[in-house]
């Protein structure tokens, strides 16, 4: 749906003299649509749409380009530009200093998933990586991740009776345990939770505060709509969000909510999430995000 | 004055991102929009903007009031009734995407009928993930309820049977079924899942969708409900401030009811579906 609505556009474009006002502003509302659809926040798309449409009028096209070259082109930069640029995420992380990742997100986001896809990702690339359960609420969490933990054969950190501890003493006994033993990675597993559950966001501050992660990052589910950023936006004054992992993008959402997560917070997206297996994980790609986005 | 078309078209403009706002599928918000358009052409309003605007805002409650009552109403516990007194269980099978409160939605369902006086068995029909039995097996527990299990791997439709025949032969009022989360794009998974439903043939298919999602929900509901069809609907996480939009979405689109909306995580927070709540929210 969304590759026929730049179709159109482009359509439009070649079936125009010049780069007129009427043309751009059916330009702008093609695009409204495919970014509506592809669940971006409204207000975003309306101040992106502003910005197109600015330029797209005073462009001039270069020889050997035609006008919808030139507007596909700004179309496209403006949306990496939101994403903080074209190049993929560096993830470097420094070894033997048991650099600390909290994930954080909403019920059901995909957190325990991905925390196990995570610890994946760096035992593949050479890194000693440990796990901690720090969900004392939800049914199952820590056989969930422990059963995650024993398939990638990383040690798990959760008290079988966590129902009764506070997730950050046990947040603090893990990292400590694990530093001490001399983990690369340490990757920390909370309870699912939404800006309106003040004393869980508190919770998560107090987590945060304790143990002091070197990255927060948030696991958001690529069919979340219109309330992606104000969550995003309360989850960031809550603790502050270094990076984001976009989850189920192998369905048919276009992860929308992400651009606004991004655009609320300032973090960088990093991660992907392909399917539910432990290594359906991918680095994030600004550009191919982009054009999936666009159809 | 008369309401001319060419005086509605900002107003309509508007009102279709505030819909999309509230969360209601862009093809969805449109046709909505159209209809509102048309019963709008040629009334009679007073000139002021929020004259119009009131006018508007009531038009757009009736026609959502018409849409979601359109999916009609389901009273379930005359259902299980009528299969009590035939001494039959009632099935319930639950489906829909991963993460979205089936599981959750089982227990609630499962307390809501045990605080009526019915017995109920539960079913894990999700051998797949990853501490999907320990999670149901705990709220089975809380709830003192028998829940049936094979080994991770297992068949799915071969589990959900044996809860069934499990519930005759113990006379058990009620059989809930919880499944593996799934994308409706993925077709091997939407084939397992139709194999449960044709072994199994439940009364009740339920649709457990997250209230959070966004364009998204007219495609899952579509396609869940081409491939095995969806009888009735639960949306959760009305709590986490989703306005509402994917209730308009989901019954616009496949035209069944909503039973309940979940509103935490908590046994109790199962509410039945009120179209006007939703409405409230919609329009505040
Ligand atoms: N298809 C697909 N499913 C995913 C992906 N990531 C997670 N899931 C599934 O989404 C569901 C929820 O994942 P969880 O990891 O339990 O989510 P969570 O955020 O830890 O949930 P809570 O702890 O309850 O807040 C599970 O069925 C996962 O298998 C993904 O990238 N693709
Ligand atoms: N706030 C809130 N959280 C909910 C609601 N319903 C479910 N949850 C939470 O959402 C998360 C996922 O719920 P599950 O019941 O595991 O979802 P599921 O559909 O069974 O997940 P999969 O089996 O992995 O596909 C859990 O943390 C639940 O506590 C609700 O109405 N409100
Ligand atoms: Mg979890
Ligand atoms: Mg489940």
């Amino acid at each position: 749906r969304l590759g026929k609505a730049l179709a159109d556009v482009v359509k439009k474009l070649s079936r125009a003299a010049i780069i007129d006002r009427r043309v751009v502003e059916e330009v702008v509302r093609d695009i409204q649509r495919a970014l509506l659809m592809a669940d971006v926040n409204v207000r975003l798309v309306l101040e992106l749409s502003n910005r197109i449409r600015e330029r797209a009028l005073k462009v001039e096209v270069p020889p050997g380009f035609t006008k919808k070259d030139v507007v596909i082109r700004i179309i496209y930069e403006e949306l990496v530009r939101l994403l903080g640029g074209e190049k993929p995420p560096r993830i470097d992380i420094p070894r033997r200093r048991g650099y600390t990742i909290m994930l954080v997100g909403i019920q059901g986001s995909g957190k325990t998933t991905s925390a196990a896809k995570l610890a994946w990702f760096f035992k593949n690339r050479g890194y000693k990586v440990a796990l901690i359960c720090a969900d004392t609420y939800r049914p199952g969490a820590h056989d969930q991740l422990k059963q995650l933990a024993e398939l990638i054969e990383a040690p798990m950190y959760g008290p079988k009776d966590s129902n009764s501890r506070s997730p950050v003493d046990i947040a603090l006994e893990g990292v400590s345990l694990f530093k001490k033993q001399g983990y690369d990675v340490i990757i920390i597993d909370t309870a699912g939770r939404h800006k309106d559950e003040h004393s869980l966001m508190k919770e998560m501050t107090d987590i945060a505060s304790k143990i002091r992660p070197d990255e927060v990052m948030l696991v958001i589910d690529a069919t979340i709509g219109q309330q992606a950023y104000s969550q995003a936006k309360a989850f960031n004054e809550a603790v502050k969000l270094g990076s984001i992992f976009i989850s189920k993008l192998d369905g048919s959402a276009k992860g929308g909510g992400a651009l606004s997560a991004v655009a609320a917070t300032g973090a960088v997206i990093k991660f992907i999430g392909t399917g539910e297996k432990v290594d359906e994980i991918e680095l994030f790609d600004p550009s191919s995000f982009v054009s999936r986005l666009l159809g | 004055s008369e309401l001319t078309e060419k005086k509605l078209e900002p107003i309509m403009n508007e009102l279709l991102l505030e819909l999309v706002a509230c969360d209601i599928a862009f093809p969805i918000a449109e046709e909505i929009v159209d209809h509102l358009k048309k019963e709008l052409i040629g009334a009679k309003v007073e000139r002021s903007k929020a004259a119009i605007r009131k006018f508007v805002k009531e038009k757009l409650r009736e026609v959502l009031l018409s849409l979601l009552e359109s999916g009609g109403e389901i009273d379930l516990i005359k259902m299980i009734e009528e299969k009590r007194r035939r001494r039959e269980p009632f099935v319930i099978l639950f489906l829909g995407p991963n993460g979205h409160g089936k599981t959750t939605t089982i227990a609630k369902i499962a307390y809501l009928l045990l605080k009526k006086g019915y017995s109920v068995v539960l079913a894990c029909s999700d051998t797949f993930r990853a501490g999907a039995r320990e999670q149901l097996e705990e709220h089975a527990k809380r709830l003192g309820v028998k829940m049936i299990r094979h080994e991770y791997g297992a068949d799915p439709a071969a589990v959900a049977y044996d809860a069934v025949m499990y519930a005759r032969a113990r006379g058990i009022d009620v059989v809930l079924i919880d499944t593996a989360g799934r994308m409706q794009t993925n077709v091997n998974l939407m084939e397992e899942l139709n194999k449960i439903a044709r072994v199994v043939e439940p009364d009740l298919k339920v649709f457990v969708g997250d209230a959070l999602t966004g364009n998204d929900a007219l495609e899952q509901a579509m396609k869940f409900n081409e491939y095995v069809g969806i009888d009735a609907i639960v949306l959760t996480k009305v709590d986490a401030d989703a306005k509402g939009g994917a209730a308009i979405t989901i019954v616009k689109s496949i035209r069944k009811p909503i039973l309940f909306l979940g509103t935490g995580q908590r046994y109790e927070d199962l509410v039945p579906f009120n179209p006007r709540w939703i409405i409230d929210r919609l329009l505040e």
